[in-house]
């Protein structure tokens, strides 16, 4: 009766498992490429819906052990984002992408492949390069990247790259020199200055340099640079500026992508400088497992009118201390069907929203009230030792479906978004954790 | 501040509207 009511939900736990095929988008109306928006897939690094996927097997002992460096790594990043909103002005971004390279690491961001550049296509190749061609005779390189909205400068290695300095990517490194419409950004010009603190002076030859700084102390530099993007089958977005990197030391990037589409709320950002053509709008659906995919759009296509009685809304904030992030207003939480006796003061703080933060975090008072609900929900099943900063932990061994408390956030004006069950546990553990203070 | 995380926003539509100053969601839409 309290599953009908949608108080809990019954989960198999077989489909927890990745499939080891992709079972591709689940398609509703307006959910398709349009000519009016940029669409994009989104996939997890890793998987069968990955247009390179691994090989790789991992053991149940390091799906474990890397879960908690991927833990570790996530609340560098939420202590970084943290500090860059009490008004510190170092040019850090909230970067977290771990520099270990389990299984299980490689799934807690998303991915999508663009292309960049226009590279000549020669006349003995073959008919399907020739199909996916440009009409002027030129194609783009594919590239995968991770999208990140809480970062504003876009990058990708590019040659010369060299082992160490950089990371090996499974896509073609992206050559500058094979592209007919490549351009380095000169140094005295308004996209050079726009850089602001992402700027790292000129080259020899007067090229603009840039150098993002990352949270855990990996460093990407290089070129600042124009080139056509490619994002989904219609569209092409011109002159679009990125860093093409000839290094990322330190790097916290071994996961084998080839960069990072930044879609913060910052002036270099994807968002912005695509502002006249989409407006400053965008969104993505994050797929719950490897084998599925999720989107990535920009702009408002026509034909999506028709969902917007589907969707809640609540008001975006944002800082002139800290553009780059998203931040919401989160009121309430209900769990089971039953609201947390949690005082509304509680929740005054606002929360950001990221697409590579992995875990949310709560106030601690509003946290101990959902682990308390969550647990004595989840009665029946055995207790697993903590994992990292994830306390509420069970082993589901022998279990083959799960009865789940549904959990819904409940955010500022009353939009209330009931969670998937793949968004209340994170492997074996409630995917919450508690801030520091309730005054944060 | 609090975060949403990613693993919170699996299968939600997530719209950045900047210029409404909204945020939007749409469940189950992948």
């Amino acid at each position: 009766g309290d599953a009908a009511a949608g108080a809990y939900m019954v989960i198999a736990t077989s489909t927890m498992k990745p499939k080891t095929f992709c079972s591709g988008h689940k398609v509703a109306p307006g959910d398709v490429p349009s000519p009016n928006s940029t669409w994009a897939p989104l996939h997890h690094l890793y998987g069968p819906c990955s247009p390179a996927p691994s090989s790789a097997n991992s053991t149940a002992a390091d799906v474990a052990a890397s879960m908690a460096d991927m833990v570790d790594d996530d609340q560098r990043r939420a202590d970084y984002i943290q500090k860059r909103l009490t008004g510190a002005t170092d040019d850090k971004q909230p970067m977290a992408f771990s520099s270990r390279t389990s299984q299980y690491e490689k799934n807690g961001q998303y991915a999508t492949n663009g292309g960049l550049g226009s590279v000549p296509h020669l006349k003995s190749l073959s008919t399907t390069a020739t199909t996916n061609s440009a009409p002027d005779g030129t194609s783009a390189v594919t590239q995968t990247v991770i999208i990140d909205s809480g970062s504003d400068v876009s990058w990708v290695q590019c040659k010369p790259c060299p082992l160490p300095m950089c990371h090996r990517q499974r896509d073609p490194l992206f050559d500058p020199a094979m592209s007919t419409t490549y351009a380095a950004v000169p140094c005295t010009s308004a996209a050079c200055a726009q850089l602001g603190p992402y700027r790292r002076g000129c080259s020899a030859n007067a090229q603009c340099q840039f150098g993002i700084n990352y949270g855990d102390g990996s460093t990407a530099t290089g070129t600042y640079s124009f080139d056509d993007l490619t994002l989904g089958p219609y569209d092409v977005i011109r002159g679009f500026r990125f860093g093409c990197a000839h290094a990322d030391r330190g790097s916290a990037f071994d996961y084998d992508v080839a960069g990072s589409l930044a879609l913060g709320g910052g002036s270099q950002s994807l968002v912005q400088q695509t502002a006249t053509r989409y407006g400053r709008v965008f969104s993505y659906c994050l797929p719950p497992t490897a084998s599925s995919l999720g989107f990535l759009v920009l702009g408002v296509p026509p034909e999506r009118a028709q969902l917007i009685p589907s969707f809640v809304s609540t008001p975006l904030l944002s800082s002139s201390m800290a553009p780059t992030f998203y931040r919401v207003l989160l009121r309430a939480i209900i769990v089971a069907g039953r609201p947390l006796a949690v005082p509304p003061a509680v929740f005054s703080a606002s929360s950001v929203i990221d697409s590579s933060t992995i875990i949310s975090r709560l106030p601690p008072t509003a946290y101990q009230a959902l682990r308390a609900a969550f647990r004595s929900a989840m009665t029946m099943y055995r207790a697993a030792p903590p994992v990292s900063i994830l306390d509420t932990c069970y082993d589901f061994t022998g279990v083959r479906s799960i009865t789940l408390p549904s959990i819904a956030l409940v955010f500022d004006g009353g939009a209330t978004v009931n969670l998937d069950a793949a968004g209340i546990l994170l492997g074996s553990c409630l995917a919450f954790a508690p801030t520091a203070s309730d005054r944060m | 501040p609090g975060f949403i995380g990613n693993v919170q926003q699996k299968t939600l539509e997530v719209v950045y509207d900047v210029p409404a100053k909204a945020m939007r969601f749409r469940t189950a839409a992948c």
